[in-house]
């Protein structure tokens, strides 16, 4: 049975994606065989893997909104262990479809019920938004990961997040569980993310990652090359600390 | 009649709500009577000038959706000059609500006309999706104001913004231009920056503005202290570029 993680914060711009790049390439380096799926209609996990969003191949919508084969969506990417459900523009229209079909929030944990044998972990890297896509994440996964930025509007964010998650977990899927609480961006010499840190903390007591991710410029080059971190640049400190997660979350795993 | 700007781009984390609540405030420190709209259910812009979002007094909520008068949901804010239409977190359900509602994309342009005479600006800070609440706002505003990080993803995601503005420019509001791209966090040191505000100058010939905000971090702490930044901290690299930022707008309706 694979480990089913949602990436998710309604907080733009904190890593989501990010995370879910490097995180899922991570574990695949270390011969886990994991799936990422893009269930923003940016479609920024997909592109960011140098995979063409606009091919018009069947992608998540196909498989959530019109029900295609999701063996016939998903793709190979360029690092072994590592498969993509992509997404594509035309996601934007499923929150609006879906509103009134049956089983609207359990359809992706559905489909992804066909294929969970063949992973040892599935990402779901989510929009900016706690709206349909996302919640059929959050009804897929077994936990949720939630990048943060240690600013002001992010701290704000995470009650209305925390809501829909009890909310999930108490009509749709009853063993969500945070994964955990990931500090992205994280620069210690600012005030603002060390008091930041210390109310994640608290907040979160035994539940934030060891493992903060610095702010470092490579992160932010490496998906115009379609690169995740470590192929882009091994002696990174953006890699450095995704390689550290995948191992904080590796451990867990193992002691479970 | 009140120049009417969204401040809009679906990528996430951009400064859109930075931009709207420091535009705003700057604008009306140099005497211009400013509304400021929050349409994005996370409340940022309410939150960011002090104002509590959950205060249970009629919000755009309301007014969009529930018919409720616009005037009664108006609040003033500790910057004179400069008044706000609150959001609230029970705006996340506007979407589906009104999503086969009559007029759906015209509600929040039609509820302005009623208070539009009395100011000289009226901003609209837009969520990170291009979603029902962002078609009101492109629907209602005669502008867009596009913030954008120079970063891959920011890059990226532009076509669609452009597409959605155009499909809106035939079928609903035919005058909606853009009054300008915004370069926000810029950091002129990494190459990335340089490279993808070149790419956009390209994009947008004499459209991108002069100002460019460079990241600092008083920008990130004065929300927290529910401050435009130059009430925070005038001598900031922030606040005087979003004071020249102002500037550049107001010389530019100054030419029309
Ligand atoms: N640790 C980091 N250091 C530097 N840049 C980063 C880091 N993490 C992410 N970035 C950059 O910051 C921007 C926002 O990150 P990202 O797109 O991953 O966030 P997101 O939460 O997925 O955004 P959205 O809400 O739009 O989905 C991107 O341009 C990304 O390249
Ligand atoms: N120029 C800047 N320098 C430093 N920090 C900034 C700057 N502009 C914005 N920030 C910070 O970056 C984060 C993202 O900015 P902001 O929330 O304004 O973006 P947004 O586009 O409104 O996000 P969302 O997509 O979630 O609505 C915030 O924590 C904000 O305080
Ligand atoms: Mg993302
Ligand atoms: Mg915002």
């Amino acid at each position: 049975m694979a480990k089913r993680i949602a990436i998710a914060n309604q907080k733009g711009g904190v890593g989501k994606t990010t995370t879910a790049i490097n995180l899922s390439a991570s574990l695949a380096a270390a011969d886990c065989r994991v799936l990422l799926v893009d269930c923003d209609p940016q479609a920024n996990s997909t592109t960011g893997l140098g995979i063409d969003k606009t091919s018009g191949k069947p992608s998540l919508y196909d498989v959530v909104a019109a029900d295609a084969d999701i063996a016939e969506a998903l793709v190979a990417t360029d690092f072994s262990g590592l498969a993509l459900l992509p997404a594509s523009p035309d996601l934007a229209g499923a929150n609006v479809e879906l509103a009134s079909a049956e089983n609207r929030e359990y359809r992706l944990r559905e489909r992804l019920s066909a294929v969970e044998g063949d992973y040892d972990y599935i990402l779901l890297d989510c929009p900016p938004a706690l709206d349909l896509l996302t919640l059929n994440a959050l009804v897929a996964a077994a936990s949720v990961l939630i990048p943060i930025q240690c600013e002001y509007f992010a701290l704000e964010g995470i009650s209305s997040l925390m809501n829909t998650m009890g909310a999930v977990r108490e009509t749709m899927n009853p063993q969500l569980a945070v994964e955990g609480v990931l500090l992205t961006m994280y620069d210690e010499r600012t005030v603002l993310a060390r008091q930041v840190a210390a109310e994640l903390r608290e907040f979160f007591p035994d539940n934030v990652f060891q493992t903060a991710i610095p702010r470092n410029v490579r992160l932010a080059e490496a998906p115009s090359h379609g690169k995740p971190i470590f192929q882009y640049d091994v002696r990174s400190k953006g890699a450095e600390s995704y390689l550290n997660l995948a191992r904080e979350i590796l451990a867990r795993s193992a002691n479970r």
